[in-house]
């Protein structure tokens, strides 16, 4: 029987948290 | 004295934070390392808060609760910490008049 694997990204909530702090490191990383 | 006690308090929480989020963040190591910096950055006033203490509980007790979620109690904590960061205050509140 196959396990369900479960994929933070299946939840909308935090997969636009995830984009925003990715977005600022990488804001932060390019203004040095 | 209630001042030390809270500081030791938030301080362990911080740590309990960072670890459930190190283990449910491993493709995305760096956002750990972000938090740890807006933690680093923050007044000493605020980390010693009973507002950061709350805030922090509150993360934590749902940050276990649903795992799928990790990412938005980081993005969470991190802004509250820019609210919070000693070079804002500075700014805000300038010590000389």
């Amino acid at each position: 029987e196959p396990s369900q694997v479960v994929d933070d990204d299946d939840d909308p909530e935090n997969r636009i948290a995830k984009k925003m702090l990715l977005a600022q490191i990488k804001a932060n990383y390019s203004s040095g | 004295k209630e001042g030390h006690v809270l500081k030791v308090e938030n301080e362990k929480l911080f740590g309990e934070f960072l670890e459930h989020c190190m283990a449910h963040t491993k493709e995305h190591p760096e956002v750990v390392t972000f938090l740890q910096t807006k933690y680093s950055k923050a007044s000493p006033d605020f980390l010693m808060s009973v507002e950061f203490r709350n805030a922090l509980g509150r993360c934590l007790t749902r940050a276990q609760a649903s795992t799928t979620k990790t990412f938005v109690y980081i993005n969470e904590l991190c802004t509250l910490l820019k609210q919070h960061s000693a070079k804002r205050r500075a700014l805000i509140q300038p010590s000389s008049p």
